[in-house]
């Protein structure tokens, strides 16, 4: 079922609306939040977020994206199990790849792909489907190097919460 | 065993 607030607007749509300026982090927050206590959230919710990353809207799919993140680094094992299968990082090659929707997407929601993909190789060495993954898309020349992370992704997860502004 | 067969079916998309 549709992981839903008080309102009855999805918190996903929430936490990724498009119209918003910037990011919603206590809208992320709440999200990760109901994962944490929906039973179905781990198993669901990264199927909500490949949606959303597929948007041919460039904000939506980026806000899904930084929600991904936040919920590999605060919603547990059986969330993190559930990405680090080939069945949810298709959903993410999918993304780049030609072969499929690479050619409509733009660079900006592909280099936020690359480095987290790049990020959770770093982070979870344990996770061979990741790194199989991520070798694979440099192999095809659909990564071309690897991507320097931003100063706030040094720090190894579980990441602090950023100050709403 | 469901497990097991989720994951022998668990593959890399081609690129």
């Amino acid at each position: 079922g549709r992981l839903k607030g008080k309102s009855g607007r999805g918190l996903g749509d929430k936490a990724t609306d498009p119209s918003m300026s910037e990011q919603d982090w206590s809208a992320i927050q709440n999200f990760c939040d109901q994962v944490n206590t929906d039973p179905n959230g781990p198993t669901h919710t990264p199927w909500l977020l490949a949606h959303k990353i597929q948007s041919p809207q460039e904000k939506e799919a980026l806000y899904a994206l930084t929600v991904l993140e936040m919920c590999v680094n605060h919603c547990g094992e059986k969330f993190h199990s559930e990405v680090a299968k080939f069945r949810f990082l298709n959903e993410l090659i999918k993304v780049l790849s030609p072969k499929y929707l690479g050619s409509w997407t733009t660079e900006k929601v592909k280099g936020r792909i690359i480095e987290i993909l790049y990020s959770w190789t770093v982070w979870f060495p344990e996770d061979i489907k990741i790194r199989d993954a991520y070798q694979m898309l440099k192999k095809q020349g659909i990564i071309k190097q690897d991507p320097k992370l931003p100063v706030d992704k040094i720090l190894p997860p579980p990441s602090p919460w950023p100050k709403s502004s | 065993l469901g497990e097991e067969s989720e994951e022998r079916d668990d593959h890399l998309l081609p690129m």
